[in-house]
């Protein structure tokens, strides 16, 4: 299902979006 | 007291966003943080158009915390 595989690439790249969010407020890499 | 802490939280990431603090983000603030972070324009392009749920153009506090809360407890519940 392509709409499937496009919902989990955007997770992935949400994940992304937030833990360089949390590693930029707390100076971790 | 869990819950306060993720408020601020989420407060303290959409703010690093509306750097001007509009209340809102729109696609252009995303952009800005192209260079801060260590996102490709166009993961950032993809980032905006996942988290505005309504397609208006304008991120808003709720938008933006409904998205990490979906990031911190997992997939959304179908």
């Amino acid at each position: 299902d392509p709409n499937m595989k496009g919902a989990a690439a955007n997770e992935g790249v949400l994940a992304n979006f937030f833990n360089s969010l949390l590693s930029k407020k707390t100076g971790s890499p | 007291r869990g819950h306060r802490t993720m408020l601020e939280k989420t407060q303290d990431f959409f703010q690093t966003c509306d750097i001007e603090d509009k209340g809102f983000i729109t696609r252009r603030d995303m952009q800005r943080l192209h260079g801060e972070l260590p996102l490709s324009a166009e993961e950032l392009e993809n980032v905006f158009d996942t988290l505005d749920s309504d397609g208006n153009g304008y991120l808003t506090l709720e938008e933006f915390s409904l998205g990490f809360s979906e990031f911190l407890f997992g997939r959304r519940i179908s």
